[in-house]
């Protein structure tokens, strides 16, 4: 554990907090993808699948119930409990062209051909585009409200920090995942462009972004 | 050099 994995770590908890009390307080899912938050559940439900199978440390099993809990959480808040506010209309991408891709690829590069690394592997490949329909949706409507890009800037952050922490690793252990490094970097790269658009206008005191 | 299981990352 260093300093850039826990602050990711951290960076990635408040992003979900951020949603989670957003939609709860404002009762409302508008403008948040329902699609996204599904495959984030996803992601969650085949990487820590070795909740049953290892135990890493107690900050490790706890972090993974959390997120786990917190994903299915939002799921439901969106799909169930505000669903008559989920702006269905507007969450048009077609996540099968995510989805076969990554199960195609996760079974062609893993580190072991087994069905706990196949899931691991599929779900470190579908996180690096889960958020797409989220960035799709907000270039569709052509606007997003502030605490919406709140959260994508502390997903992004995550993302960044992770790399900073893979460096870290790389110099003091010789630790190199090359899955999770190729996939993270890519993963961040998506969130390069928004993040030009969160500084130049986000922090500038707007209430939403609205795209050029 | 690959990583191997268990994976310890988040």
């Amino acid at each position: 554990m260093n300093v850039f994995r826990l602050a990711g770590d951290v960076s990635h908890l408040v992003a979900i907090i951020i949603l989670l009390v957003k939609i709860w307080r404002s009762k409302s899912c508008a403008g948040i993808s329902g699609k996204s938050q599904v495959l984030f559940a996803l992601v969650f439900t085949t990487r820590y699948l070795d909740l049953f199978t290892v135990f890493i440390s107690a900050y490790n099993t706890i972090m993974k119930v959390v997120f786990l809990a917190m994903s299915y959480a939002t799921v439901y808040l969106i799909y169930m409990r505000f669903r008559n506010m989920y702006d269905s209309e507007n969450d048009t991408f077609r996540v099968e062209f995510l989805l076969v891709p990554v199960i195609g690829l996760s079974f062609l590069e893993n580190y072991a051909f087994t069905p706990l690394e196949i899931l691991w592997t599929f779900s470190i490949f579908l996180e690096a585009v889960a958020i797409m329909p989220q960035l799709f949706m907000i270039t569709k409507t052509g606007e997003a409200e502030s605490i919406t890009t709140h959260y994508l800037f502390f997903l992004g952050l995550y993302r960044a920090l992770y790399i900073a922490n893979w460096v870290w690793r790389y110099h003091t252990e010789e630790f190199f995942d090359q899955i999770a490094v190729v996939s993270g970097v890519v993963q961040t790269i998506f969130y390069c462009d928004f993040f030009y658009l969160y500084v130049t206008r986000v922090l500038r005191g707007k209430a939403k972004m609205i795209l050029p | 050099e690959k990583g191997e299981p268990p994976h310890d990352e988040l």
